[in-house]
């Protein structure tokens, strides 16, 4: 079992990879790569043994080698298959959206409960499915995450199916707090956070 | 002119006021409130001072009323005139979005070019303006921040009608690098990143 603390690092090495092959950086050394990120050479080689070897002595790690390897181990380069329940204006927003098909989040299906959004056909060639068949085509599809889309009172019913469904983590974008096992992992987004984020920005532009 | 990193520690110690208000606490030195945060007694009555006096010797600075004095400079408690370009399913969630009314970003006008949507009534008793009358609805509303739902081939062109309209900051929704002004306050949203802070999640808890 791998510790949190250096999953957390892990994609730590990983962005500062990401930046090392676009200059062009072939090799790195564990003392290098702790230098840049302000870790110690004897932690990142001890984060990277768990992962066998990468390195050889005196030339340190394949800049590329070792990033794929960390993407391997964090998920980054695998395909996650993806369902939204909610095929509302955010919902179709969502399922269009080409930058999650890009970073390997692929959507295989999006459910509702209204019979004016069951079997519309959306561009991706997907059709809305009625919610009661969520369980079977969520096993079949093999989803490993959640959107939810729907309006605030509805968001825990939905919720609890995904749990009971075998699906491993949820992403709600409806404005209510769910009631979940306590580890089970969540990701909850309010745009008006991006918002106060601007504000900021604006009232800090001013008083320049 | 306040500097840049007081505004960002202001942003701090609000944050950190709203928990002590709710735990019931009336008051706090600038010695309690410095620990709390890590940061230096002297250093957060250097800051305060710059908006006269809070706090009183011997007490210490109300809770409350320093909450107020802060939310006031950070444009917290103000009214932020919003206006969306592109009425799509992005922007239709958007101007629907219950959480952006209450934390004062109020949307007052959303445009589209297209026929189907040009004068669509919305639920907030908006109706979809022509983006032909943008600058002349953008004055008049006295929009502070545009928000951009439209493809991406079309968001350079909306960002620039913005800037030459008054706007003081955009929030960009497509997935285009816009180019505007060096220091000209922006937010861009690329949803797939949530989606990437789940796999984390989801990774790390199969690693416990
Ligand atoms: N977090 C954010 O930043 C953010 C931004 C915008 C909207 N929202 C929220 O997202 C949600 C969706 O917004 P929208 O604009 O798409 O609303 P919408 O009304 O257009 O869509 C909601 C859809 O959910 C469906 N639905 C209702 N109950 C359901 C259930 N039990 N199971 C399956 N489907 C069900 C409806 O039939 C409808 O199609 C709302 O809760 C809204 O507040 C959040
Ligand atoms: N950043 C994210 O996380 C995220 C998530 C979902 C969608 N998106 C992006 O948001 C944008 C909108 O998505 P959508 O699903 O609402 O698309 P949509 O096609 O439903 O809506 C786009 C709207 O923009 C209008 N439009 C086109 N050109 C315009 C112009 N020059 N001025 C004004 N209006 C114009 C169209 O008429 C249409 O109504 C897309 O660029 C999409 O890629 C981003």
């Amino acid at each position: 079992k791998i510790p949190k603390p250096t999953i957390k690092r892990l994609a730590v090495y990983y962005r500062c990879l990401e930046n090392l092959i676009k200059s062009g950086k072939e090799t790195i050394s564990s003392q290098e790569l702790g230098n840049r990120l302000n870790i110690k050479a004897s932690q990142v080689r001890k984060d990277l043994s768990y992962f066998g070897e990468f390195g050889k002595r005196g030339i340190g790690y394949q800049t590329r080698r070792l990033q794929d390897g960390i993407a391997e181990i964090l998920g980054i380069k695998r395909i996650w298959n993806v369902c939204i329940v909610g095929a509302g204006n955010l919902g179709m927003a969502l399922a269009n959206y080409p930058g999650l098909s890009k970073s390997g989040y692929q959507i295989k299906a999006i459910f509702d409960v209204s019979s004016e959004k069951i079997g519309k056909k959306l561009q991706n060639g997907l059709v809305v499915e009625d919610l009661k068949n969520f369980e079977r085509v969520a096993r079949k599809e093999k989803i490993h995450i959640g959107v939810i889309t729907v309006p605030a009172n509805n968001a825990q019913q939905v919720a609890d199916l995904m749990i009971g469904s075998g699906i491993e983590g949820i992403i709600n974008f409806a404005p209510a707090k769910l009631n979940i096992p306590e580890n089970f992992p969540l990701e909850e987004i309010d745009i008006s956070l991006t918002f106060r984020a601007l504000s900021f920005q604006i009232t800090m532009q001013k008083s320049r």
